[in-house]
């Protein structure tokens, strides 16, 4: 896969840096959650653009904030359950 | 009422133009 750079992303507009963003981590999280990718990458394209170039040089915080965002979305649907259930 | 009033996370689909952007109305 192409890297995805800063100067790729500062000539685009920020509607399609998220864009580019979610491009790039859909295949990276879809390797490893592949029913929740979707939703998971909804959750990270939530953080700033600038940390998560970050993360995409670095494949380690990447993972920790993939763990991060499955905790999360998680604990959300867990609270939606249990508000149904109510 | 039935409908869901958290639409939460959005959902990014390779492809698909990102529509969870904030500033974005559909």
């Amino acid at each position: 896969q192409e890297p995805l750079t800063a100067s790729m992303l500062a000539s685009a507009r920020p509607q399609e840096e998220k864009q580019m963003l979610g491009e790039w981590l859909f295949p990276f999280i879809q390797a490893t959650h592949p029913t929740l990718a979707s939703k998971i990458t909804g959750i990270l394209l939530e953080i700033d653009n600038s940390e998560l170039l970050h993360m995409l040089e670095s494949p380690e915080s990447l993972r920790y904030k993939v763990d991060e965002a499955v905790a999360i979305l998680q604990a959300h649907q867990a609270k939606e359950a249990s508000q149904k259930a109510v | 009422n039935g409908s869901s009033s958290v639409n939460w996370p959005p959902e990014f689909r390779p492809g698909e133009p990102w529509k969870g952007y904030p500033n974005i109305d559909p």
